[in-house]
């Protein structure tokens, strides 16, 4: 089993090899990818030895194949179907935005409650009424769902999409969710708090 | 001068001690941080003593004076003015959401060139003109900047931006900025990647 916080440092590998691959690089050493990414060259080989990848001396490691590797252990090697659950202002921006279908996930439909979002559509998503969740799960074979509806109804309408037999939530809203079932946070403060940090060191170069 | 790793794990720690302080907790330790959050105890300990702050033997850490010291450390002990450029569905949605205000975060005022949208007010704050921008920024002492427009206008936004005195972007558009300031980038894609892990090995169990 892969510890969490390789997990998210493979999604940071796997961003470096495609901005690299797209160069027409076709090999990379632990040192080169340590430095883009702010770690350390132990970090990055310890990491991949996880997937069993070492690098072969002099030479470094295969960009295409050690892609491949890091995208079958993060299970992106298939797609996901998505559902939106909130259309509103963060949920169709996401219906608008085409970078998730090129990495294996496919948002399929949204819902939401409100009669004047019911069936309209962005990007060629439609947005349905949140009651027919539990058929659209089955006849889309939806596996993950972002929540993006307020705070006050969150963990209700979190409870239905479990219910409806979904198997991971990416959290919008504020609301811890208290649910069975894997959630990813959205935590958009931590960069903030971030970029304050950088920008104080900046201008006190 | 703190490491960049070092700089994300300090807002988790943060995260963690503002939780518990809202749970009437006044007293912590480096290995009940490392279990709520995934890393290890001597990492804790290695990232707090960074700040000069070493627990005591059998008390741990105080909450309170820890909390401060990181936030002092994040340059969270001001508050930073921050303009929204582009008040479209990404710039609306951080308008209305009142969370980042508690951090000393204030959204002071968007601009925007659709003519539709200028004049308009979302949660009290109102959407000015492009054009203004230099004079907005000089007026309310703007620190950071939001970038939510499309990816095609980015780079020339992001340069009118840091022409009119602005020194750290935000940047929600997948284009990759080049300009002489610190720039965060929000990539959602990372973290339904880490959803995608976590569901795959949920439901392997
Ligand atoms: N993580 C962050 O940094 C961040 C930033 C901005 C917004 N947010 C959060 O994201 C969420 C969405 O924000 P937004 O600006 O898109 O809000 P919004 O009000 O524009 O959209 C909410 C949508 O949810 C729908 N809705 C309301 N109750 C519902 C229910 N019971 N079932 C189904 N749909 C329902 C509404 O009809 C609306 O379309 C909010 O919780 C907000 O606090 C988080
Ligand atoms: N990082 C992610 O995961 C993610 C997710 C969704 C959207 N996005 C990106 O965020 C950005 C905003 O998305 P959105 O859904 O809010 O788009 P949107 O089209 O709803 O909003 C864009 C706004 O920018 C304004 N604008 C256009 N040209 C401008 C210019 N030259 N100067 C000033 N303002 C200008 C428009 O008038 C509009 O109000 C896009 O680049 C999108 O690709 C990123």
């Amino acid at each position: 089993d892969i510890p969490r916080p390789t997990v998210r440092r493979l999604s940071l590998y796997l961003r470096e090899l495609e901005r690299i691959a797209a160069q027409g690089t076709t090999t990379t050493s632990s040192s080169s990818m340590a430095q883009s990414l702010g770690v350390t060259d132990v970090q990055v080989r310890r990491d991949l030895g996880c997937l069993g990848q070492t690098g072969k001396p002099g030479v470094g490691y295969q960009v295409a194949p050690l892609t491949h590797r890091i995208r079958e252990a993060l299970s992106l090697n298939r797609s996901w179907n998505v559902i939106i659950v909130g259309a509103g202002r963060i949920g169709r921006a996401l219906m608008a935005y085409p970078s998730f279908a090129g990495l294996g996930f496919k948002i399929v439909v949204a819902v939401d409650c409100d009669a004047s979002v019911v069936g309209t559509t962005v990007a060629g998503t439609e947005v349905k009424h949140l009651d027919n969740l539990p058929s659209l799960v089955r006849e889309h074979e939806i596996d993950l769902a972002v929540l993006a509806v307020p705070h006050d109804v969150a963990q209700g309408i979190a409870e239905q999409i479990i219910d409806a037999g979904i198997d991971g939530i990416l959290n919008f809203t504020p609301a811890t969710l208290h649910v069975p079932v894997p959630v990813e946070r959205i935590d958009l403060s931590r960069s903030l708090e971030q970029l304050a940090f950088e920008v104080a060191a900046f201008r006190n170069q």
